[in-house]
């Protein structure tokens, strides 16, 4: 039953989506170190590129989105049943690691892989 | 300010491993660089160059065989002259508390097999430390050999894992792990004096190679030993 279901929506709800370039994407966005106030601290990289997800979550969530059916729940409660249930948001999807070289409080020297530092893909969740 | 309040706002989460490690092991702005200069260093900034590109992505082909490698230098560097053509450093190594989720993979001690003091050529090798003096070496170490080397030829990187698990690695505090740093005058050259007190810096240093658990430990509703052992309010709760 999806498909009706995503046609009945899509008529009346598809202008409340925005224009194209504001919908659910990656951004890329860089950050120094410094500008975080951890140069003293991290040796390398100098440069982190965390990037970001901006922008709305569709009424109807298509595939590209990955998202759960629960995304797609709530978007047929915000549409259907109560308003005051938020739409998804626009998160982060899949993240890369990324190593830091690092100088600790007492003069050691640390080598660390950190998980989920930096985004690569983003869904509406 | 904002950096404050920044900071301020991380200490009220201070569960996340990233978030703790900033709060606990970050160094104060006035303790910037003294000893960031050196063969140390100079090894950690190889090790990365091989490990990750300029953006910080770990390279896929990387050979470390760990997630986190902790270069420790020695606490104290004791030197005494021993007779004759002898110099002898006891250096020891603070190991802290094993985070639980942190696994060891390998320990290795770096040092110079070479010393060239002046014109005086020292050959030196590192073996645990005993009271008497004896010859001891490590009964199963190996010089690094198989993998393209980090260090230039004067340094050597001795296996030492299994003697920091057999003698230490599951003693909970006060873990030092005490190595002397043995180095004999090449024959054939003139005798030098050892002064008691003389050290070289940056002689020798530890490596600890780390994989971190974590995941698999949140996975089976583990957590950390360290956190465990606190006498945190969530402690007393969990234990009702």
């Amino acid at each position: 039953q999806a498909g009706s279901i995503a046609s009945d929506i899509r008529g009346p709800s598809w202008s409340r989506d925005g224009p194209e370039r504001n919908r659910c994407s990656l951004h890329p966005f860089q950050v120094s170190f410094h500008q975080l106030g951890w140069d003293h601290w991290i040796i390398a990289p100098h440069l982190y590129t965390p990037n970001y997800c901006k922008g709305a979550c569709p009424q109807v969530l298509h595939y590209g989105l990955n998202s759960p059916n629960h995304a797609i729940i709530q978007n047929l409660v915000n549409e259907l049943v109560d308003q005051n249930v938020p739409q998804p948001s626009c998160v982060p999807y899949k993240y890369a690691p990324i190593s830091i070289l690092l100088i600790e409080a007492n003069g050691n020297i640390l080598y660390k892989e950190y998980e989920d530092m930096i985004a690569q893909s983003c869904t509406c969740r | 300010r904002v950096r404050e309040s920044s900071i301020a706002l991380l200490a009220e989460t201070p569960t996340l491993p990233l978030i703790r490690e900033l709060l606990e092991e970050a160094p104060g702005k006035q303790q910037r660089k003294p000893w960031l200069l050196g063969h140390p260093l100079r090894y950690m900034l190889e090790l990365y160059q091989r490990s990750a590109d300029l953006h910080g992505h770990p390279r896929e082909n990387r050979t470390l065989g760990a997630t986190m490698v902790r270069l420790v230098r020695p606490l104290t560097r004791i030197a005494r002259p021993f007779g004759g053509p002898w110099f002898i450093q006891t250096l020891d190594f603070p190991l802290r508390t094993n985070r639980v989720a942190y696994q060891l993979v390998r320990a290795t001690v770096v040092y110079h097999h070479q010393l060239h003091l002046a014109h005086f050529h020292l050959s030196c090798h590192v073996e645990p430390w005993v009271e008497k003096r004896s010859i001891n070496h490590f009964p199963s170490s190996k010089r690094i050999s198989s993998e393209p080397s980090l260090l230039p030829k004067v340094w050597t990187e001795m296996d030492i894992t299994q003697h920091v698990q057999q003698s230490l690695w599951n003693h909970r505090r006060h873990r030092v792990l005490r190595l002397r740093f043995v180095c004999q005058q090449q024959k054939g050259s003139e005798v030098l004096e050892f002064r008691r007190g003389t050290s070289y810096f940056d002689s020798a240093f530890l490596l600890l190679y780390f994989n971190d658990t974590h995941k698999s430990f949140q996975k089976d509703g583990f957590l950390p030993r360290d956190f465990m052992e606190s006498e945190s309010p969530i402690l007393s709760r969990m234990a009702r």
